[in-house]
């Protein structure tokens, strides 16, 4: 077993966005499992990586179902990850399924976000509750999801204005938009999701534990993996705040959202 | 940080005269682990440590009562060097009216960029019109509209028109209203989408593209090289504008981009407001990635 094998895994792995941290971590626990397991092919220590790299990452997680009454569920996220995209495709597919979805138009702060999320709505034929544009987030959120009660409806998606982790005031508005979305409705919301983009770097990281620090995120989004990037950084942030990885996202369109399958994400990490 | 980490680093190494390659292998180690955390691109840290190997463990370091802060001041020094020493500014030459054509990966700040842009040229005497050239996303012309309309710079959209027809007609728009600079702000689109980038050919090869600058989110991974290299290939981009450096990110695309491109980077991006908007101080940014 050359020394050489091992740089090159490592290389796959940094190369994938995990992280030099996790990448030296796998394949030194790589290396341990080759002796005690004799490990003589090269065949074989790539697929004990990828056994490996399966461990780290873990199962796939479900969306929460509220088992009584309607399920809210937060997006959230930095500038530009693909939130209300993944808001729309995935009222999309509850609609599909015969599910009645409502939509809160959280994001007053960015121009043209509620038209935005009202073309979603309509895609998915999802109605969508909105507010002006500069309006309080927490007001529009509180509105939705008394008109998803109302409504009966079996989920009330919140999408929230993209913001950076660093910004303390933003954090703290989400962190009320959160607590004001649970006066309207007892636990709730039920599921908060982390929308990460694939192309993010080491980045994710810092994201995802000060935004955990604001909201209880309760699982990951991870989109664009339609493009080159590998979103191997999703694996720290899986260990950092101990949720799975729900959906990823695969393009623009409707369709665009699948559950996340680890197999076949680790797979692409190797292709 | 990394200051730290070759303090100790040196310590260890101290009062063994010439350094052994072990040891030189060590102090640059340290640094490359500081570049890949910094998300610098694996390939590109490779070529860098490279390129400063010899200095980094050479005469001056050695001599020095202080070795760490000297290989600091050699990469960072190495590092600026790279992202082109000084910062550039962007000229107007020739005949008016110019255009500039922002393009990129999905939500990497264009639009956004496009009123910034718009706003800071327009303060240096330009009349600058902003062109809705992202048919796709939903609310995209309506979304630089409102951008356009906050600070009184007119947009062009055009219904129903593919954006290589839209760019023409804003021309020409430009032409007889008096625009001498035109912003087309582009939809998001993946390198390896033939049919989107061959889109961004046929829009330079209908209008003269003044500049064809690239929009990179300060917090992109190992991905910047792909990304990079392809948009320039597939349509040879003048620059590289670097957004959301408000956030923590290192910022290592930055150098990534610039080693596979060779093209400079002209502005950061520090905020969603229309005036968040800096020439790029490529000394900063080597600090800032070294962290
Ligand atoms: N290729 C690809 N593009 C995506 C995906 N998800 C979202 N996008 C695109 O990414 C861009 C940004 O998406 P948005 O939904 O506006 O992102 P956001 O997080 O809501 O942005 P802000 O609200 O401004 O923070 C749009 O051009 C989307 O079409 C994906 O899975 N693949
Ligand atoms: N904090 C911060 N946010 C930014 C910056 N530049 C853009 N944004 C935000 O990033 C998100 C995406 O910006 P857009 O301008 O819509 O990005 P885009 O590239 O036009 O997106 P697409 O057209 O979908 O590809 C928005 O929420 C912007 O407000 C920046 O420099 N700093
Ligand atoms: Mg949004
Ligand atoms: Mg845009």
């Amino acid at each position: 077993m050359t020394e050489e094998l091992y740089e090159e895994l490592e290389a796959i792995l940094i190369q994938a966005d995990l992280g030099v941290e996790a990448s030296v971590g796998l394949v030194e626990t790589l290396r341990q499992r080759a002796k005690a397991e004799k490990i003589k092919a090269a065949e074989e220590l790539r697929w004990l990586l990828k056994d490996e790299l399966k461990k780290l990452i873990g199962e796939p997680g479900v969306l929460i179902k509220n088992p009584s009454g309607p399920t809210v569920v937060m997006i959230v996220g930095v500038n530009g990850t693909g939130k209300t995209t993944s808001v729309g495709k995935l009222a999309y597919h509850l609609a599909e399924q015969g599910q009645k979805v409502v939509l809160g138009a959280a994001d007053t702060f960015r121009a043209a976000a509620i038209e935005q999320l009202e073309i979603w709505g309509e895609r998915a034929g999802a109605a969508v509750i909105r507010h002006q544009m500069g309006s309080d987030p927490a007001a529009v959120a509180f509105d939705a999801v008394q008109a998803g009660l109302s409504r009966r409806a079996d989920y009330i998606l919140i999408d929230t204005a993209g913001r950076l982790h660093t910004q303390t005031n933003l954090m703290q508005e989400l962190e009320k938009v959160g607590r004001v979305i649970g006066r309207a409705m007892d636990g709730a919301p039920h599921e908060i999701l982390l929308v990460v983009d694939a192309t993010t770097g080491q980045n994710a990281l810092n994201q995802a534990k000060l935004f955990a620090k604001a909201v209880p995120i309760t699982g990951i989004i991870l989109t664009k993996l339609d493009g080159t990037a590998k979103g191997g950084i999703v694996a720290a942030v899986v260990n950092t705040l101990r949720v799975p990885v729900k959906f990823i996202g695969i393009g623009e369109g409707v369709e665009d959202l699948k559950p996340f399958d680890t197999e076949a994400f680790v797979e692409a990490i190797f292709d | 940080g990394l200051s730290q980490r070759l303090q100790d680093t040196f310590k260890r190494l101290r009062g063994r005269g010439k350094l052994s390659e072990k040891d030189v292998k060590e102090v640059l180690r340290e640094v490359k682990l500081a570049l890949l955390e910094a998300d610098v691109n694996f390939k590109v840290v490779r070529t860098f440590i490279a390129r400063v190997q010899e200095r980094a463990v050479g005469e001056e370091v050695m001599n020095s009562l202080t070795p760490a802060q000297q290989v600091i001041k050699i990469v960072r020094d190495e590092l600026t060097e790279l992202m082109g020493g000084s910062a550039v500014q962007l000229r107007f030459e020739g005949k008016p009216p110019y255009i500039i054509m922002l393009c990129g990966l999905q939500g990497s700040g264009k639009t956004t960029t496009a009123g910034k842009l718009a706003k800071y040229w327009q303060k240096q005497g330009r009349r600058p019109l902003l062109v809705a050239c992202d048919i796709y996303r939903p609310a995209a012309v309506k979304q630089l509209q409102v951008v356009g309309e906050s600070l009184n710079i007119p947009v062009f959209a055009l219904n129903g028109q593919d954006p290589v027809v839209i760019a023409a007609e804003a021309l020409e728009y430009a032409k007889n209203h008096n625009h001498d600079l035109i912003i087309l702000d582009t939809a998001g689109r993946l390198h390896i989408d033939a049919e989107l980038m061959g889109e961004l050919q046929r829009i330079r090869e209908r209008v003269p593209v003044y500049r064809t600058i690239l929009v990179v989110d300060a917090m992109t991974g190992q991905d910047a090289v792909t990304v990079a290299e392809e948009f320039n290939n597939a349509i040879n981009i003048d620059g590289v504008i670097l957004t959301k450096l408000d956030g923590d990110a290192r910022g290592g695309a930055a150098l990534s981009v610039r080693s596979v491109t060779g093209k400079p980077i002209l502005f950061g991006g520090f905020g969603e407001k229309s005036d968040a908007l800096e020439v790029f101080h490529p000394d900063r940014m080597a600090g800032r990635i070294l962290g």
